[in-house]
């Protein structure tokens, strides 16, 4: 147990590195056989300019009902983290609403096809140029090489699960009540997936790699915030009465 | 913050399935 915090067995470890793996894939929204069998389903050129030519209030809206969707599952696997339900109802709230957007944009890289540049959207794979109609080229463009570099890891399920808890047990977010506890959390989860990589004979410091993700993805949802923002100034009303209640609640 | 996240605060509540 030398390469592990004494008050964490290897055992406990094993158990974490389980329960979180099962809630991942209880809660992926898609498995990693259906998107392989749906890889070969590219927009067409006249579909890709038929997203294209959508005013851009409908495309972001499509965008919004997208997100809240993959939100719902992060949701559901925040419920099933260990320990994330005897947190104060206050801090599952702060939790989530900070890191949620963070885990949709860890689990794209699943839906995401390297080579052809596309991520899986509205029924078939998408490059950058579907999203144009939003008018946020910049970030379109950075979302994209964030998925690319996450699936450059090649992380396994087991990683991907621990690393999204990780993510979520952030002990850092503003307005949290008992950051102790939660920083706990995340300690633990950081020593499962540190046993899990070693585990699986990772040594070219997949772990400090991950690490650097975590700034990535604040930068991006913080810029997410700003391209919604900027967008609200323009269709208030839209944002107001189309928008999923969800995604208002948790980016408004 | 309850009170302003009433969706999410719902969806927490849920019992899993």
């Amino acid at each position: 147990d030398g390469d592990t915090c004494p008050t964490v067995s290897m055992a406990e470890l094993d158990h974490l590195v389980q329960v979180t793996s099962k809630s991942h894939l209880e809660t992926c929204q898609y498995l990693r056989e259906e998107l392989h069998q749906m890889s070969w389903q590219k927009f067409l050129q006249d579909e890709v300019e038929s997203y294209q030519s959508k005013p851009p209030e409908v495309m972001w809206q499509l965008c919004a009902v997208k997100i809240t969707e993959a939100i719902q599952y992060v949701v559901e696997f925040a419920k099933r983290i260990d320990g994330f339900m005897d947190l104060c109802q206050n801090d599952q709230i702060v939790l989530l609403k900070a890191g949620s957007l963070e885990v949709v944009l860890v689990r794209m890289c699943r839906l995401f096809d390297s080579q052809n540049n596309s991520v899986y959207f509205d029924g078939k794979f998408a490059g950058p140029d579907v999203f144009k109609a939003l008018g946020c080229d910049d970030l379109i463009s950075s979302v994209f090489d964030f998925a690319k570099s996450m699936c450059s890891l090649h992380l396994s399920e087991d990683e991907l699960a621990l690393f999204s808890a990780f993510i979520l047990l952030s002990a850092d977010r503003s307005w949290l009540q008992e950051k102790l506890q939660v920083e706990k959390l995340q300690q633990k989860t950081e020593l499962a997936l540190q046993h899990v990589l070693q585990k699986n004979q990772r040594e070219d410091g997949a772990l400090n790699k991950l690490r650097c993700k975590v700034s990535a993805l604040r930068s991006l949802c913080s810029r997410h915030a700003e391209n919604l923002s900027a967008f609200r100034a323009v269709y208030p009303d839209i944002v107001r009465t189309h928008f999923p209640p969800l995604y208002k609640e948790l980016f408004g | 913050l309850k009170e302003k996240h009433k969706i999410l605060h719902q969806l927490l509540q849920n019992s899993t399935s």
